[in-house]
């Protein structure tokens, strides 16, 4: 029963946001 | 009872870890080669131009390329491609208008990015019809 895996898609931000550049 | 596990999928990941790129480049944080451009410094990532361009892949893929850390690129036509390039290689966004398309597409064909090449002959061709 390896098959059987749920894929449920994150729709927010991933990873932390390197801040920009002032 | 079914499901013996998940999968999370950031659906943005890619693009968040584009974007956290090109800041680093804009800060240069890591950046580590510098193109020379009629002149003109561009500093980048060898990680991201490889990934991108045939060409780079070429210089950069071997040995030899890890003590590579200043690039002259050509003048002439394609100089003014190349900055458009590079920022569309950070952000996927190509920017093209009438005047510069013709020297992305020689930048790019120089570069060995065969669908920016498509993209832009199909820009031109469209800026043609009525």
């Amino acid at each position: 029963h390896e098959g059987l895996v749920a894929t449920v898609k994150e729709a927010g931000r991933s990873i932390h946001e390197i801040p920009r550049e002032e | 009872d079914g499901a013996l596990g998940y999968v999370r999928e950031f659906t943005r990941h890619s693009s968040d870890v584009l974007g956290n790129l090109n800041e680093l480049r804009l800060r240069g944080i890591l950046t580590d080669v510098t193109l020379l451009v009629g002149g003109q410094p561009l500093r980048a990532h060898k990680a991201v131009l490889i990934a991108c361009s045939g060409f780079f892949y070429s210089i950069f893929r071997g040995r030899a390329g890890v003590g590579v850390d200043v690039l002259s690129l050509p003048g002439g036509p394609e100089a003014g491609g190349f900055a458009p390039l590079l920022d569309f290689m950070y952000t996927s966004r190509l920017r093209l208008s009438p005047a510069t398309a013709p020297s992305v597409l020689a930048a790019a064909t120089y570069l060995q990015m065969e669908h920016v090449v498509q993209a832009c002959h199909r820009f031109i061709q469209a800026s043609y019809e009525p």
